[in-house]
């Protein structure tokens, strides 16, 4: 069936904040969807230090400024962690 | 700083770019990383020799999606470039993603700025989180022209490989903090019911149905606006804000720069001996705006368009405060001056100031 808009927007929505967070702040990569929840969590965790560093509401949910900051053009080097 | 604190064991090193853009002159693309190099042996010992043939500290490259370091880029837009920590073979290569819009101004991606972040980390930087610093990760453009490395890198990049060697040690732009007890501002303005506060490249902006003020940079909203800016005031029946520097004043309707700015303040009546105006607001009521300069001040008729005569007249007559203004803004029917990090509340009618406040009172600290 056709994908409801908002069900498509929460899927693209999802997608931009695991890549943001997978590239910038090493969110591991659940490939396995029995981890999922686990997954969730660690998700939050990550949008947490994300906002944190950016100086926003640290809800751990992808809130209109942090999906505002995501999209911005960025440097691709990760705001933690090493990069080699 | 990054972890490991990774740095070059010698000040003298070595670039090489390896190609270049098809989208920028290639003399424009040695500028701009020239001049970006130069961001960073301004404020340290570092000096940097560009080499041809042979491979050099710092490898400058273009490259397009997956250039094979385990970082491929993403296309326009999202990801503009990445660099590496120091360290020999890839460490402190410099990588430019060759399908952004490359420029040397604030069109598309100015190459100036984000070659000078990138370099950061060829350095050893990490990221900051201070929105007004180089090695802030989202891009914001400034005028190269007007470029001045701020604080927080200096602060960072010299604890890693120590001060200069001139007598006189640069010192930057620190970025305002809404609830610093110290700040002050360069100039005021309401702008169809929010307040907006100039201090140097920034602007905050505090809406009065919002609890955080908004700190951005000026070129975000108004790239052709300089920084520094000196005055400014809303004309609320022409939708208009006027914005002052030195001796010229752009006009702001609605949310873009009107064409045909800046234009000679003089065109507005002032004498010559007038070099700049330190604050200015206007009254809709009595369609009077009221500009200040120096321990004196101008009144001038919107509906006629030309000073009044009669002045200009001694600030202290008539506004009960001495000495200079540094900005100015009317609301509710009251006059705000600021003088450093103090306000004075002024009430037109009664003429006379009623309130002493701290300059940040509007910031709800």
């Amino acid at each position: 069936f056709p994908v409801a808009p908002e069900a498509e927007d929460e899927g693209k929505t999802l997608e931009l904040v695991e890549s943001y967070l997978e590239n910038f702040y090493n969110l591991q990569q659940d490939h396995q969807p029995h981890v999922r929840k686990k997954g969730e969590n660690h998700l939050a965790l990550k949008l947490k230090e994300m906002q944190e560093f950016f100086g926003l509401q640290v809800t751990g949910k992808p809130d209109l400024d942090t999906l505002e900051m995501m999209k911005k053009p960025r440097c691709g080097v990760p705001d933690i962690g090493q990069y080699v | 700083f990054t972890a490991g604190n990774p740095k070059w064991k010698r000040n003298n090193l070595t670039y090489r770019i390896l190609n270049y853009t098809p989208k920028m002159r290639q003399a424009d693309i040695d500028e701009a990383i020239q001049k970006a190099l130069s961001v960073w042996s301004n404020v340290t010992p570092l000096t940097f020799q560009k080499v041809e043939n042979k491979e050099a500290d710092i490898m400058i490259s273009f490259a397009y999606r997956d250039h094979r370091d385990n970082s491929p880029f993403d296309g326009p837009n999202g990801q503009l470039a990445h660099a590496f920590q120091p360290g020999e073979g890839i460490g402190g290569d410099v990588h430019i993603d060759e399908e952004e819009d490359w420029t040397k101004d604030g069109i598309g991606y100015n190459l100036f700025i984000v070659v000078a972040h990138e370099l950061g980390h060829s350095l050893g930087l990490s990221h900051s989180s201070d929105p007004g610093a180089l090695m802030y990760p989202a891009y914001s453009y400034t005028d190269p022209k007007e470029f001045l490395l701020p604080q927080d890198d200096i602060d960072g990049i010299q604890a890693i490989y120590g001060q200069s060697n001139t007598d006189v040690q640069p010192t930057g732009p620190i970025t305002p903090q809404a609830c610093n007890p110290n700040l002050t501002f360069d100039a005021i303005t309401t702008l169809r019911g929010e307040i907006i506060f100039f201090k140097g490249r920034y602007m905050l902006r505090k809406h009065p149905a919002r609890v955080e003020t908004e700190l951005n940079f000026i070129s975000l909203f108004w790239p052709k606006l300089p920084s520094g800016i000196q005055a400014a005031y809303e004309n609320v029946e022409r939708d208009e804000v006027l914005l002052f520097k030195e001796n010229k004043y752009w006009v702001l309707r609605g949310y873009d720069i009107a064409p045909g700015y800046p234009k000679s303040i003089y065109h507005l009546g002032f004498p010559k001996t007038v070099k700049r105006v330190n604050a200015a607001y206007s009254d809709e009521t009595t369609g009077k705006t009221y500009f200040f300069i120096a321990d004196r001040y101008w009144r001038y008729d919107e509906n006629k368009r030309s000073m009044d005569h009669g002045y200009p007249r001694k600030i202290v007559s008539d506004f009960g405060k001495t000495g200079r203004v540094d900005a100015a803004f009317l609301k509710d029917g009251y006059v705000y001056f600021f003088h450093g990090t103090t306000q004075f509340q002024f009430d037109p009618h009664a003429k006379r100031i009623i309130g002493l406040m701290k300059s940040i009172s509007w910031f709800n600290c």
